[in-house]
């Protein structure tokens, strides 16, 4: 553990939590992708099943749990409680599009053809690209409320920081693994256009719209 | 680099 890995941690634990208090608060989802949600649901059920099978530490297991309780507990509230509020003509990004070619990517660059690695990759893979329908969904409607806007820029530093942890972690513990960096370098990469609009727009206290 | 058994990454 050391201070970017942490602070990448508490960032992507602000950005789930954001998004469920969010949408509880305002008892409303619109502007929020159902689409990511799905996709993260299958990210954190998929690389967490490690729950079961190998032990880390409490924090490890504690963040799993908080992250699969919470992207479930976001799927409920946008497709049971709060279902009328769902936007679903904007949130129309072809999720098969990515979920086919993830798997497919996840059978062909692997470390080890074991279910449990197989599985974790194609997590990894899911998840560099699992923003995409949210992205969409923005540049579709031209706009996304402040609050989701938060919401992504904590979602989009969170891989920022674990390149860093990375970096930290090659020079210290000789630590590599280039499935996990290169997916997230590419996940990061997704956010810099969102990334530039939240910091010439967002913090300056406007509303995120698209020209 | 090391192989990276039992990831302690989330």
């Amino acid at each position: 553990m050391n201070i970017f890995r942490l602070c990448g941690d508490l960032s992507h634990l602000l950005a789930i939590l954001l998004l469920l208090v969010k949408i509880w608060k305002t008892r409303s989802c619109a502007g929020i992708s159902g689409k990511s949600q799905i996709l993260f649901a299958i990210v954190y059920t998929t690389r967490y099943l490690d729950l079961f099978t190998s032990f880390v530490s409490i924090y490890n297991s504690v963040m799993k749990i908080v992250f699969l309780s919470a992207s479930y507990g976001t799927l409920y509230l946008m497709f049971y409680k709060f279902k009328p509020t769902y936007d679903h003509n904007h949130d129309s990004f072809r999720i098969l599009y990515l979920i086919v070619p993830a798997l497919v990517l996840s059978f062909v660059i692997v470390h080890a053809y074991t279910l449990m690695e197989v599985l974790w990759t194609y997590s990894i893979y899911l998840e560099a690209v699992a923003i995409m329908p949210q992205l969409f969904m923005v540049s579709r409607t031209g706009e996304a409320e402040t609050i989701t806007s938060h919401y992504l820029f904590a979602l989009g530093s969170y891989r920022a920081l674990y390149i860093l942890n990375w970096i930290y972690r090659y020079y210290t513990e000789d630590f590599l693994d280039l499935i996990v960096i290169i997916a997230g370098i590419v996940q990061t990469i997704l956010y810099c256009d969102f990334f530039y609009l939240y910091i010439t727009k967002v913090l300056k206290g406007k509303r995120l719209s698209l020209p | 680099g090391k192989p990276k058994e039992g990831k302690d990454e989330l």
